[in-house]
């Protein structure tokens, strides 16, 4: 494993655990989006189907299973637990998050690159991943007010996919591993999502500003 | 038919 790899694996654990924190700490939700989380239940839910029938590593599994749990307590702390469900801004997250996952299902019936059942899931859970911060950003825009955990938390989700580009890039250069059209394409577009984010996020940074998205 | 990709990674 590389350093890219592993700094993105990282940054993404952090990102997690940032939103975590929040949660935990200042019981509250506000200003995260459940249908981005909701759809990253179902990224990972797609993606790790081999966690019982492929072992990679330790460090994989492992990784995984804390992916899996973590985005499961996530959503239902967002809408059940009795403090937290309170903070949640439903009247501002409208995203019609399923009109995302129909189109990213039959992308990925149509382009994979073998036509299992697993194959497909998994270059589903790619295509989705790619799309599921859309309303987590809608709703950054919404909002008058957000605060240093959610900015770090969606900056440190953004840099993970951005890490994992480079990982690609020295994967293919130093290891000579084969093209792997569906991730790099689906993670080019994905971290191009946060580029309008990230721009806003480091300027607040210098200036020491709070963030504000422009609506 | 192509091979199964790599899925090494998270």
């Amino acid at each position: 494993m590389n350093v890219f790899r592993l700094a993105g694996d990282m940054t993404h654990l952090l990102s997690i655990m940032v939103l975590l924190l929040k949660i935990h700490s200042m019981k509250s939700c506000a200003g995260i989006s459940l249908k981005t989380q909701e759809l990253y239940v179902l990224v990972f839910a797609t993606r790790y189907l081999d966690i019982f029938t492929t072992y990679f590593s330790f460090y994989n599994t492992v990784m995984k299973i804390v992916f899996l749990v973590t985005s499961f307590s996530i959503v239902w702390y967002m809408r059940h637990h009795k403090v937290v469900r309170q903070t949640y801004d439903r009247d501002q997250d409208t995203f019609r998050h399923h009109l995302l996952v129909i189109p990213c299902f039959l992308l990925a019936l149509l382009i994979n690159h073998r036509f299992t059942v697993r194959e497909v899931l998994w270059t589903f859970s790619l295509y989705l991943e790619a799309v599921a911060i859309l309303p987590q950003l809608v709703l950054l825009q919404r909002s008058r007010n957000i605060d240093n955990l959610t900015g770090n938390y969606v900056f440190f989700l953004g840099a993970y996919r951005g890490l994992y580009l480079f990982n690609w890039i020295y994967r293919y250069m130093a290891e000579k591993s084969q093209l792997r059209w569906i991730p790099w394409i689906s993670g080019l577009v994905q971290t191009a999502l946060y580029a309008d984010f990230f721009y806003y996020y480091i300027k607040s940074w210098k200036k020491r500003e709070k963030l504000q998205l422009p609506a | 038919s192509a091979a199964e990709q790599p899925k090494d990674e998270l």
